[in-house]
Order: structure tokens, then C-alpha cells, then sequence
């Protein structure tokens, strides 16, 4: 499986519609503190179900919606989305290009989409299952996960390897 | 369940010491156990480093940088046990030293071939290893928005570089 | 008691809000609060960011450099309460971007004046802008070695810098 | 209050004679992962009169003995000296340069001294009573203190201000 692009729009401080391409083997993400980098992470854990809202560094989900600034009313949504090429028939389905997206509207409503289609988050989820992906898998190795190893806080190192074996 | 945890465990113990001495040197041992051998489902699992020379010790003996590298070691060999497509780092080179970032990167060169790494970094030597860079920034108050580096041409990098982590 | 108590963290305050503003821009703003305004002598301490142009928040939702540079803004403030004849930092300047590195450094150059400063760390513009630079290495296996490095000759000063950290 | 020179001994990695000396404002301190540097903050928080071992990062107050490699057997007792001018009678003492140590011997025994004159412990503490200075002041912000302020663990800010007010 690769990445093929992400596209965010209304998730957190990126209140316009960006896209990231994944065209490379490393991709490098830089850029001053507070720019909006870890944001960029946390919208690809949502995108994958992420939800705890802690693992985003939320107080509640509703706070993944651009809350506005001075300028610029808060935004109504957030949407994300993941495309990536099913090479090697990495994920168990017939097509050769996915696209996951979830919205999240300010009412509280959530959709989520495989390749334009409504579906369930379980969908999603169980598309990935078993895959070393999902968004608690230790594939995102955020700082946080360093620290988790390190401190052990709750057999944390216990469950990390529970999910790699 | 047992005997496949045990299987898993193991491997995963050959993957940390394989990966911990090409972040460390050949001449640098350490050690993955589980605190109770006996109980192998419910066991929590201890991490033993032996730098060259010194006495055996427990991770948390170690200075930061040497505990941040040796963490990284676990995390890569839950990789080698189980190949994610795509791995995502933010900031985890901040405690290294130089020698350490070259040795982070050549092994996240390595692993490339197989899997797509994302690394956020504020760190020059980590932004010259990557293949291509997106710079973010706050277009106006509270609004960020991204641009793609482009390093086709090789003598504008470093200015690029210095500008752009500030 | 809680009268004096009550001026100190009024004190306090206003150093803190100084000092943020002068790490972040003049248009940004914090706060710091009593949690139980009412109870003073138990009460926690709560601490608000207003960066410019975004709402008011907790200082856990922002981004972790600037967390940092809250952080270190409140442990100046604490210092202008109480300066003590020397600060000891070890790599907090790790999260922080090149802009916040130099800011960092200023500020710490404008207490210089007052206090020493020890400052460890593996940054190169963190380097550059100390007095004097001890540098530690492993002499033999496991054995700690400090060597004074002059600057005096600036010429060689950067490649000093490269080959000081590995 | 000027600090003049540190003197370490048999303190952690720095099992032979090391010292060092503050003759400017701002002194950095540089070097590879697991150098020493840290252990030399450490040393300087031990002189003053730091007590939990937790705090220098051990489980236990011998472990602060250098504990030898396979070339060099361990070390017998670790010794810090810190050296300072009393500039406009930061201290309440008559001394200009004043210089307190202390040993930890194998044995368990320990040593302080103030201007090579044996004392207690509490000799020490009570010269830097209310100076700021102390093992566990915020004048020695580590980067641990910066994540007590941002973690404000059982009430850690509070603590913090305590301290300094
Ligand atoms: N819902 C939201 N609406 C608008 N802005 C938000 C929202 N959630 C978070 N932010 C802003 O995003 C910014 C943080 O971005 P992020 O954590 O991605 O920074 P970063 O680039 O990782 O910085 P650092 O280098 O310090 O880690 C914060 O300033 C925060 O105020
Ligand atoms: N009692 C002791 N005897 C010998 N060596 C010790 C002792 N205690 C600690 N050490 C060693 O000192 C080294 C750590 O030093 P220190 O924490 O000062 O490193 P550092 O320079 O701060 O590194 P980093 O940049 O990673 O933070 C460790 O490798 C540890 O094994
Ligand atoms: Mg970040
Ligand atoms: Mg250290």
C-alpha cells in the first residue's frame, strides 16, 4: 500500500482546503511551532477512526472543527481524506485506488466514505484490521509513543507489542 | 496463544538487538525479557541496555538521548515483527546528537524501500536526509497552509533550509 | 499569609505576562489564574494563551514548542520573583523552532547581566550564542572528560560547532 | 552570588578528577548522548544538598559512586565541590569564596564540608535558606520542571510558586 495524497479542509487551524502529495519514499514535514505540523498527523489518525479525542489533543471531537479566529468565522466542518494505491492487494478489496474520508459537521453528525460511498466506521476500521495500521497502531510513532515505551505507564509496552504480533 | 506470544516475542527480542546495534555499535548489547517468564500473557516486559564497556542497566539508567534512541530500537523492531505501509515520526530527534540523527535516518533510508516514512522535524541534518519536504506555515492569524519544497536544485537547499524552519 | 500570597501571584502574573509577550509577539497575551479564587492558599494554578488572532486556551491545546515557551516564560516569571545567582537549563530549547531558539537566547543574554546561565544543549544557534562552551566527551569506555573550547579565533568557531555535538 | 569552579570526582561517568570552571555569564555545555552532560547538572544539584535520589535520576543514593566498566573497577566515594564568590553578601556568612563539598563513601558514610571545615547537611540547606538556590529550586530548571509546569502533576505550579514566593 501506498500514499497517494491527503486532503484536509476545516480540521483544526487548516480552515482552507490543503492538499499534501505523497509522491517519495520520505517525506520530510517542517515548518515554525505552531504552524499546524502535529495537526497534520492528528488528521491523518481521524481520518483512520482515531477516537479518542485525547490522542488528538482535544478536550471533546467537536473541537477538531476550525474554531475560528478574529478574521475568520469558526468553520461548520471538518473533513479529511486519505488516498492511497492498494498495491499488493495490501488491503482485502478488489480496487487498485482507495480513498477513506470522514466529515465531522458542527450539529455533531459524522460521515464517513470509501471511494465517495457512504458507509459505517466500522468499514473503515475493519479494512485495516490486522494491517499494522489503524489509528492506534504503533505505526504512528508520534513523540507521545517514545514515551509511552520509556515510562511503561500502564504495561504500555505490554499492549504496543500485543498489537504488533 | 502462548506458545504464538512466546514465537512473537522472541522474534521481536532478535529485531530490537539487530536494530539497537546498528543505532548504537556491533560492540553494544541490550536485552528485551519478560518480568515474568512464567505468566508470559499477563508479563510485563522489561528493556535491559549494555553500552560497550558499561554494566548492564535498565532503560531508564540511561541519559536522554540514549533512552530516545533505544526506544526507537523497540518501536522499529514491532515494525520488522509486523511492516506497517506508512510510519509517521513528529519531533523524535529532538534529544539526539548529530551522530545519532546521521544513524536515525540512514535506518529510515533503509526501511524506505518497503515502507513510506513521514518525519515532522525541526532538524537541518534530518531535513537534508528526506527525499522531499512540505513546509507549513500560518498563511494569516490562525490559518495554516502548506507548500512543497522543491531541492531539484541542489545549491539553493541549505538557504532553503535555513529559512525555512522560522 | 494570604494577603502576601495574594500580591506575590499578582506579581508573578504580570512578570509572566511580560515575558510571554516578549517569547511570542507584543499582540499575543496569556493569563494566569487561581483555579479557586476564593481559597487561595490550596487553590491550583490555571495558565490561558492567547495567541494573536486565535481564542483563549488552555495551554494544553497548543502546539508542543509553544507549550515549551509558555512553560519557559513562567519559570522566568518565577525568577523575576525570586532571582536566583544562577539558572540551570538542560536541552529545553529541544521543541523549539530557529526563531524561538533566538528569542530564547536573548532573553537569557538580558538576565545575564544579573545571574549566570548554564545551558545544555545539543542546538547549534544555542551554541552560538553562549560565552563559553565546556564540552563533554567519553575519554575511555564509560569514563567522563570536560575540555574548555575557545572561540577566541572566530574563523574556526562554526567548524568548531560541527564537530562539537558527535 | 558567582559561581567560580565545580569540582567532580568519582561522581557517575566522571570517575577521574574533572573541573570546571564559570568565568562567564552564559556557559554552554555540549557533547554526544550520554556524555556526562546531565550528570553534571546532577553533580550540582547533589553538592547542594539534593536528597531524593529520584531526583538525580537514580534508584538509590550509592548508585551515584562511578560503578565502573570492564577496564577500570568502581569507584570508592564520589566527591563534588562547588566554589563561589559571596558577592554583595548574597549569604549570610563573612566569607568572600565560599566552597561546600560533599562525599558519599561505598560504606554509606557521608561528608559535608563548608570551606574545608566538616559540617552537617543542614549547615548547608540553611545558608541557602530563602536565596533561591537550594536542590530542588526552580533554579535549576531542568527540562523535567518544564513539563511539571505542563503536566502541574499534584499540583506541581503550585509548588513551584511556593517556592519562589
Ligand atoms: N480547532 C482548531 N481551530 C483552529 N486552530 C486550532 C484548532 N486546534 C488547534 N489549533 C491550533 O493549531 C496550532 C497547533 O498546531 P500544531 O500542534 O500542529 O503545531 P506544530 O506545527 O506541530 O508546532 P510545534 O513545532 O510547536 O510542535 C495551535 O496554535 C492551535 O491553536
Ligand atoms: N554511577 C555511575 N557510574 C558510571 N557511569 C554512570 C553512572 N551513572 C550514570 N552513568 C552513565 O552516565 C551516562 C549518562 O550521562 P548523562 O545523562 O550525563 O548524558 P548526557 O550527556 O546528558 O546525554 P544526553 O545528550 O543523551 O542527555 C550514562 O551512559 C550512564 O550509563
Ligand atoms: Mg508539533
Ligand atoms: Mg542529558
Amino acid at each position: 500500500m501506498r500514499l497517494i495524497r491527503l486532503d484536509i479542509k476545516g480540521f483544526k487551524s487548516f480552515a482552507t482546503e490543503t492538499v499534501i502529495h505523497f509522491d517519495e519514499d520520505v517525506i520530510g514535514i517542517v515548518g515554525p511551532n505552531g504552524s499546524g505540523k502535529s495537526n497534520i498527523v492528528d488528521a491523518i489518525r481521524w481520518v483512520l477512526g482515531e477516537q479518542k479525542s485525547k490522542e488528538l489533543r482535544l478536550d471533546q471531537m467537536s473541537n477538531v472543527i476550525f474554531n475560528g479566529t478574529n478574521k475568520r468565522k469558526s468553520g461548520g466542518l471538518a473533513q479529511v481524506s486519505l488516498t492511497f494505491e492498494n498495491t499488493k492487494n495490501f488491503l482485502p478489496t478488489e480496487y487498485n485506488t482507495i480513498t477513506i474520508s470522514r466529515i465531522l459537521y458542527r450539529s455533531g453528525e459524522s460521515e464517513y466514505q470509501l471511494n465517495g460511498v457512504n458507509c459505517r466506521l466500522k468499514d473503515i476500521t475493519s479494512l485495516f484490521l490486522d494491517t499494522g495500521i489503524g489509528s492506534n497502531s504503533y505505526a504512528i510513532i508520534a513523540l507521545g509513543m517514545v514515551e509511552d515505551i520509556l515510562n511503561d505507564k500502564d504495561n504500555s509496552r505490554r499492549k504496543m507489542f500485543e498489537q504488533a504480533a | 496463544a502462548t506458545s504464538q506470544f512466546i514465537e512473537s516475542f522472541e522474534k521481536a527480542r532478535l529485531y530490537f538487538i539487530e536494530v539497537f546495534r546498528s543505532l548504537f555499535t556491533e560492540d553494544d548489547n541490550c536485552d528485551l525479557i519478560l518480568t515474568q517468564p512464567d505468566n508470559p500473557l499477563e508479563s510485563s516486559i522489561e528493556i535491559i541496555a549494555k553500552p560497550k564497556g558499561k554494566r548492564p542497566q535498565t532503560i531508564n539508567q540511561l541519559s536522554g538521548g540514549e533512552k530516545t534512541l533505544t526506544a526507537i530500537a523497540l518501536l522499529f523492531a514491532l515494525y520488522l515483527l509486523k511492516p506497517a505501509p506508512f510510519c509517521i515520526f513528529d519531533e523524535v530527534d529532538a534529544p539526539l546528537d548529530d551522530a545519532n540523527i546521521f544513524k536515525f535516518n540512514k535506518i529510515i533510508k533503509k526501511f524506505s524501500k518497503d515502507s513510506q516514512f513521514i518525519i515532522v522535524t525541526h532538524n537541518k541534518l534530518t531535513m537534508a536526509a528526506v527525499d522531499t519536504i512540505y513546509g507549513v506555515y500560518m498563511a494569516e492569524q490562525g490559518i495554516s497552509g502548506v507548500s512543497q519544497v522543491d531541492f531539484r536544485d541542489f545549491e539553493t537547499r541549505d538557504v532553503g533550509l535555513q529559512s525555512l524552519s522560522s
